[in-house]
């Protein structure tokens, strides 16, 4: 296959099997920067790939990102994808993204629960959870945003396996959460947990596994404002801005709550358009301008992490 | 494939703490299978649930019965599935 032809859609919905296929693609097309790396593997063993873009350096301080841990909330993982490109033609051209790339590594996990994805592709589009096999129980899955070892079990999360927002037998029991976890203790330097959720245009900080403020959350709530500012500059789209907790529900075990709480300060949680006409179903056509206003968020976060290390 | 003929998405709208508390007892009914897009949190939030065919009448009674406002976001969600099914594969081809 001609890895140097470049036909991948940006602007529709693709199988895993594309996806994947499209990150070798990137790997390929933009070897100075962009490398393919696997962390770990999901529970029906299909592979957890990251992308990294890095101009060299051991051990930089780094941005993580991931999409998709909520395989029904496509335009995630297609966002993803089409950010991956956008760092990739953007290093050497935009002074703002070569700055940050020479300081600094980003880490992009594009598709989260690749085994959730597959399975809203082939069998129920609204799956949300991981497909592993709840012990004595005839229902599948647990809700990866409520398996983080942070209030693990409180208030906002399930313990009955039939739930969407079941959060499993214990902390880290899904090897989906457990592989982030492990890249991310191993790596040590990790400086901001940025993650992509759709649906309701919302930008959180951290808590929701409990209704107090960070300590960081004067900071916190400017940045998240300042980003929210940039999302809305290009087509209008609103996000309101808070922490988890008093913008929605008190969710505990959520992945931005466990980071913040193992000293990534810049721990945000995105939630993407739309507020309703189409849900987790956004037209295919909205997946440009969706992921085109999301980089300006994104960039806003990823210009203050690098311009203000801790 | 599991299919969503006549499944509905309703936005509903509470003016009080007592409609959420309403809300939060429908949210714990499992034998009406409800899915909730934003689970009900405070009055200021809207609400909106995926209900199945089957259960569309009981979930609307409940609501009328407390006065509770509510609209359809999704009329029938298998049509937007059927939209997004033909969306990806004129894109294959």
């Amino acid at each position: 296959k001609d890895r140097s032809s470049n036909s991948f859609n940006f602007g529709a919905y693709h199988t895993l099997d594309e996806i994947y296929a499209e990150l070798d693609h990137l790997a390929s097309q933009y070897s100075n920067i962009v490398s393919k790396l696997q962390i770990g593997e999901s529970y029906e063993k299909r592979p957890l790939y990251v992308l990294k873009f890095s101009t060299g350096g051991s051990n930089r301080p780094a941005i993580w990102l991931d999409a998709g841990i909520h395989s029904r909330e496509w335009v995630t993982q297609a966002s993803a994808i089409w950010i991956a490109k956008k760092i990739a033609t953007d290093y050497g051209q935009d002074p703002s993204i070569t700055s940050l790339l020479n300081k600094m590594d980003i880490f992009l996990l594009t598709v989260s629960n690749p085994d959730g994805y597959v399975f809203t592709h082939t069998t129920n589009r609204m799956w949300r959870k991981t497909r592993s096999k709840n012990k004595g129980s005839v229902c599948f899955g647990v809700d990866p945003n409520r398996n983080w070892d942070a209030g693990f079990g409180g208030p906002g999360a399930s313990k009955n396996p039939c739930s969407d927002s079941y959060h499993g037998p214990s902390a880290n029991s899904e090897v989906e959460v457990r592989s982030v976890v492990n890249f991310i203790k191993n790596h040590g330097n990790v400086r901001a947990f940025l993650t992509l959720h759709s649906y309701s245009q919302l930008l959180m900080y951290p808590y929701g596994y409990k209704c107090t403020e960070p300590a960081d959350y004067a900071e916190l709530d400017a940045l998240g404002r300042a980003a929210a500012s940039s999302i809305r500059s290009l087509y209008g789209t609103t996000f309101t801005v808070g922490s988890i907790c008093t913008t929605i529900y008190q969710a505990s075990g959520g992945s931005i709550d466990w980071s913040y709480d193992n000293g990534i300060k810049y721990s945000f949680a995105f939630e993407l358009r739309d507020t309703g006409n189409y849900g987790f179903l956004l037209p295919a056509s909205q997946i440009i301008p969706t992921a085109e206003e999301t980089w300006l968020g994104l960039k806003k976060i990823m210009e203050h992490v690098r311009d203000s290390p801790y | 494939l599991q299919t969503f003929v006549g499944h509905q998405v309703l936005r509903i709208k509470t003016r009080n703490e007592e409609e959420v508390k309403k809300l939060q007892l429908l949210e714990s009914l499992e034998h009406l299978e409800l899915d909730f897009w934003r689970n009900p949190s405070t009055p200021a939030h809207p609400v909106d649930v995926r209900v199945p065919a089957n259960n569309v009448q009981a979930v609307k009674a409940f609501l009328e019965s407390y006065g509770i406002e509510y609209s359809i976001l999704i009329e029938d969600l298998q049509v937007v599935l059927d939209q997004e099914k033909q969306d990806m594969e004129y894109n294959q081809q």
